[in-house]
């Protein structure tokens, strides 16, 4: 049985970061 | 063509949290995702709210997502099939289409809608 991890369903959204 | 559908939203999925514990995906809870990210080391979790959903102009069958991300409330816009299910905070999983996201994982889903909060992740600033 295939196992995921918990990351995978999630969104990764990186703000665009402006400093 | 067939839609390719990543099995770990299927039914019956199994998920590993960061703790080591295996949790089905339907029975994920805000917690889990909560503490995952704690006990990761680099990660953290955003909240990520839903400005906008519209379908899009260039890639026909899917939607656009327009999200405010964080803090900082960085603008940040995905396209994705409509049966993607998103963890909406305090409610769980959510779809723009949640008869599609049922037919296709057989996962139950409410509408996601404008105004709901999302889990994301994103990398832990440094101190």
């Amino acid at each position: 049985v295939p196992v995921f991890p918990w990351h995978s369903l999630v969104p990764f959204l990186a703000p665009t970061q402006s400093d | 063509p067939a839609p390719s559908n990543p099995s770990h939203f299927m039914k019956g999925a199994i998920i590993q949290l960061a703790t080591g514990e295996l949790k089905r995906v339907e029975d994920l809870q805000t917690q889990d995702f909560v503490r995952s990210a704690e006990v990761s080391g680099g990660l953290k979790i955003d909240s990520s709210m839903v400005v906008d959903i519209r379908t899009s102009q260039q890639r026909p069958g899917l939607v656009v997502l327009h999200f405010t991300v964080g803090e900082q409330q960085s603008k940040v816009t995905i396209d994705v099939p409509p049966e993607h299910p998103f963890f909406v905070f305090g409610q769980g999983w959510s779809s723009c289409s949640p008869e599609r996201t049922a037919q296709l994982y057989g996962l139950a889903c409410h509408h996601l809608q404008v105004g709901d909060v999302c889990v994301s992740i994103t990398l832990q600033q440094p101190p």
